[in-house]
This record gives structure tokens, sequence and C-alpha cells, in this order.
């Protein structure tokens, strides 16, 4: 089962939390520790990623008009350098005492709150990435929703024409989310769903025009109606599911049913 | 983008310093 739901964020976090995980382990195995190395040069060096990596943070929060990742931003920046903070404590009582086992415990926390506020941060940003890709889907529900005031052959070329890009963008951003994902549930309902919504796209062009020739002969409107409005409804259902699906970030059991 | 850079840049750091401190431990276990 996959801790972290995208790659992107498994191969940046993953190294660093089994390197945590293992210092949490040696440091319950030997409770009183061996003399620390001098760690003053790491340490330094992780301050300086943080205080990159908090420039960045509120420079994207400064240029997102995306209100919800402007609030989840700042706390995980705060966790990341109240945690280098830590780091940095660690580092000057393991100076003075190599074998002080309060700096190993700042050690540890400050290692941890570094992993958890990374992934915190991280997990805003894809977020944020994942509701860039959901107004995309809304943009293909909207235009799905005006079919019924196409009943010309000229509103249907229009109709084509502001459809197809949606569609288009919404397929290559969904196709490129897929394969971001490590959750192989996750990653087939979404391939199900766009599938779906790709075969039945020349069904809802040919269901339009069936009602539109059947409005002009008077013959059958209502079971053309009727095809149509089923095939918007069936389209529709599959990009609700593929919203729901990409607002999914942890496994869930159900989910193998 | 930048900001999975920066990302990349502290993960690296943390894994490298927990390294070595994970190396003065190992000694002893």
């Amino acid at each position: 089962m996959p801790v972290f739901h995208t790659k992107t964020i498994e191969s940046i976090l993953e190294p660093v939390a089994v390197q945590v995980s293992k210092l949490v382990i040696l440091h319950e195995e030997a409770e009183d520790g061996n003399a620390m190395p001098d760690l003053c040069r790491p340490i330094q060096v992780v301050k300086l990623a943080v205080d990159n990596l908090v420039k960045v943070g509120y420079e994207t929060i400064n240029f997102s008009d995306d209100q919800i990742l402007k609030q989840d931003m700042p706390p995980a920046l705060r966790r990341v350098e109240e945690s280098s903070i830590l780091l940095l404590q660690a580092s000057d009582m393991l100076r003075a005492d190599p074998y002080s086992a309060p700096a190993r415990k700042k050690l540890i926390e400050g290692s941890r709150g570094i992993l958890q506020g990374t992934s915190a941060l991280l997990l805003a940003f894809d977020e944020s990435e994942v509701r860039k890709i959901i107004r995309v889907c809304k943009n293909v529900l909207e235009y799905l929703a005006i079919t019924e005031v196409v009943d010309r052959m000229e509103d249907l070329v229009t109709y084509v024409k502001n459809l197809s890009p949606v569609l288009t963008r919404m397929t290559k951003e969904v196709d490129t989310r897929e394969k971001e994902l490590t959750h192989q549930v996750h990653r087939e309902m979404l391939i199900r769903s766009l599938e779906q919504v790709k075969n039945l796209t020349p069904v809802l062009i040919s269901g339009i025009k069936i009602y539109i020739t059947a409005k002009q002969t008077n013959q059958g409107v209502q079971d053309a109606q009727t095809n149509r409005d089923y095939v918007v409804r069936k389209m529709s259902d599959e990009i609700h599911e593929i919203i729901r699906v990409l607002q999914l970030t942890t496994y869930d059991e159900e989910e193998w049913d | 983008e930048q900001i999975l850079e920066a990302a990349k840049s502290i993960a690296a750091a943390t894994a490298a310093l927990v390294k070595s401190a994970s190396a003065a431990q190992r000694e002893l276990v």
C-alpha cells in the first residue's frame, strides 16, 4: 500500500522518511547513544534549504489566486521553519555535549517535523494543482449542460468547436494526473471514466444531430431527445466520477470492492 | 515547479543529516 499518493511526492519524501524512521529506531535501541558527530554543517545545509523553501512558498502563495492554497500553505511553512530551529538548537547542544539525550530528541523531532511540514506543503500544493484540473472538468460539464439549446446545425458546429478544446484539455490533464498516482485502483478508475467520456463523445454529437433532424422533420423528437439527454447524463456522471477520484488522496479499503 | 525543487533540496539535506546522525548511533547498536 503506497503511503504517498503521487509519484512526485513519493520520490521527494520517501528517501527522507526511510532515514528518519531508521534514526528513530536506532535512537530507541540505543537510548544512551554514542557520541554524536558535529552536525553543524549538515544542519546549516538544511537551514539554507528551509529558508529557500519558505521564500519560494510565500512567493507561490502571493502569486496564487487559490484561496485554499493561501490558507493551507502557511501552517506547513511554519512547521518546517520551527523544525529547522529545533535542529539548530540540537546542533548547539550537541557541540556542548555530544552525548546529550535532549539534543538527540530535538534532532529527531526536528527531522520529523521537517518531513511532516514538507509533506503538508507538497500536499497543499498538489491539491491546488488538482483543483486546476477540476476547473477544466467543470468547464466540460458546463458545455454539456447547455446541450439542450443546440437545435440547429449551425449551433452544433459552434458547440463542437467550443467543446472540443476543453474536452481535449480535460483528457490530457486527467491522463497526466492518472500517470502520477501511486494508487493503482484510483488510476484504473480514472482510466475507465476517461475512456467512457472519449467513447461517448461521438455518440453525443451523433445524438444531437439526430435530435436536430428529428426536430426539423417533426418525427421521433421525443425519442431523439431522450437519447441525447441520456448520453449527456452518462458523460456528466463519468466526469463527476473523475472529479471525485481526483480528490482522493488516501487509500480506501472499499475501493477494492 | 520551484516549490517542488525547493522541497527536493530540503528532503535531500534532511536525509543526509539524518544519515550522518544514524551512522554515529549505529556504531553503538
